[in-house]
């Protein structure tokens, strides 16, 4: 996180705000809960309190203007610029401007949910300037979340708090889940949900997150909800199908992605694929080029299934340690990669020789991200 | 049709694009002396900057992923007027 320079903030806990005209995109009752439940996520991790006036001048003024709207900061039409505010400050300190000409929701994302959108700009208003983590609120990238699901990340609460302090009230009943916290790729703790390839990329997925490596690029970490906008998150396994597809399991549901797009008809159940009924989820999955077999993992056995027949293969589930060499306990990941089968098994990732079984190196979960 | 997003030529008005950008976001500005007499250009150098913010290749040129970050919806608050 980071503040203004010389990071100014509001003397006092009791504050104002006052919403100054409408978008038409919306109606004045979701805009107005919008703005209110953006400022609550402040106020829930603060001593801020926030009350609302309908004249005169408030601490943080709200309002919607499209191009030159009375600042000197003109907005830019649909996209690119959503919104702007200003630090803690007399005047238009603290107030946010939203620009007209974008299209806001209140909760889909078929446009700007304003309730994020605004969330964000208010941490501008109290005192925060950008984040460069990825994960958090006040990242300046416009990221879409359920505004339902939201959760204050770790990183904009620790901002926040450095300027006010935490919420004094002891309410043992502290709001919300633990704040989610962006995953560090360095973390030697850490244990990847799955990996999987995609048009020559690697993708690596973490709790909401998944970091993405290309040879063209440098590994970049992003919330998978900005790739994939209805995907889930945390999930159990994913593999790269021949047929252009990715798939992303969790529980018992298998979601399927061409490009951005969800595949009509999914998410599907797992039995879909063959696998029994009372399969609650998968560990991971990795699709083998050279057999055309895609393998599901699931405790000490494994799962072939016939991508061209789309038919599970017989004799199957067997035991791991039976083709993989040494391989004992739950996989994580599971992967493919110019020739060679990475099988993740918590902090380690075991690198085989999938047609003879043999284990080649037993490397680090971080061997490839950028640690 | 692409399933991911293949790097796309820089255009010249892709170069206009970015430079209204780093002026808006990076606070680049109209630069002489020294700097441009060694010849790191002041675009390079902001360039720079905003790849390291956004954890992009670091490489003061206009790449396609670069473009690809500067084109997404965002806040119009600068990235770069902050205490650390």
């Amino acid at each position: 996180f980071s503040t203004f320079r010389n990071s100014p903030k509001w003397e006092k806990n009791r504050l104002t705000y006052r919403i100054e005209n409408y978008t038409p995109d919306m109606s004045t009752s979701e805009v107005d809960d919008s703005i209110e439940k953006a400022l609550q996520v402040w106020a829930k991790v603060t001593p801020l309190r926030f009350t609302r006036i309908y004249s005169g001048t408030a601490d943080i003024m709200i309002s919607f203007g499209p191009r030159s709207h009375g600042d000197y900061y003109p907005f830019d039409g649909p996209d690119g610029t959503l919104a702007h505010a200003f630090a803690p400050a007399p005047g238009i300190g603290g107030d946010a401007h939203f620009d007209e000409d974008e299209t806001f929701t209140f909760r889909s994302n078929t446009g700007y949910v304003l309730f994020m959108v605004a969330a964000h700009e208010f941490g501008h208003s109290l005192g925060l300037s950008h984040s460069n983590d990825p994960g958090a609120l006040m990242y300046p990238v416009y990221t879409y979340r359920n505004p339902d699901t939201f959760v204050l990340p770790r990183d904009d609460v620790n901002g926040i708090q450095s300027l006010y302090g935490p919420n004094p009230d002891k309410d043992p009943v502290q709001p919300g889940p633990e704040p989610p916290t962006t995953p560090d790729a360095c973390d030697s703790t850490m244990v990847l949900d799955a990996i999987t390839t995609l048009r020559g990329e690697m993708f690596f997925f973490k709790n909401s997150f998944f970091w993405r490596r290309s040879p063209q690029r440098n590994i970049q970490q992003s919330l998978i909800t900005n790739f994939w906008p209805n995907a889930p998150i945390n999930i159990d396994a994913a593999y790269e199908s021949q047929s252009d597809k990715i798939f992303l399991f969790k529980g018992r549901r298998v979601w399927a992605f061409s490009g951005y797009n969800l595949v009509r008809g999914y998410p599907k159940e797992l039995s879909s694929f063959g696998l029994p009924r009372r399969l609650r989820k998968i560990d991971a999955a990795l699709y083998d080029v050279e057999s055309g077999k895609t393998l599901f993992f699931v405790g000490s056995s494994y799962y072939s299934y016939d991508e061209a027949k789309q038919t599970m293969d017989q004799g199957f589930p067997k035991r791991l340690n039976r083709t993989f060499y040494g391989l004992k306990g739950k996989v994580t990941a599971a992967f493919q990669y110019k020739g060679y089968t990475y099988i993740n098994r918590g902090q380690d990732m075991l690198e085989y020789n999938l047609r003879t079984g043999r284990l080649l190196r037993v490397l680090r979960n971080s061997y490839f991200l950028p640690c | 049709a692409y399933c991911v997003p293949i790097p796309q030529e820089v255009t010249v008005e892709d170069e206009y694009f970015a430079e209204s950008y780093l002026k808006n976001f990076f606070n680049l500005t109209e630069e002489t002396g020294p700097t441009i007499r060694r010849g790191i250009s002041p675009v390079s150098k902001k360039l720079s900057e905003m790849q390291r913010f956004f954890g992009l290749q670091i490489t003061g040129t206009l790449t396609a992923d670069t473009l690809e970050m500067m084109k997404k919806a965002r806040c119009g608050v600068p990235d770069t007027n902050v205490a650390s």
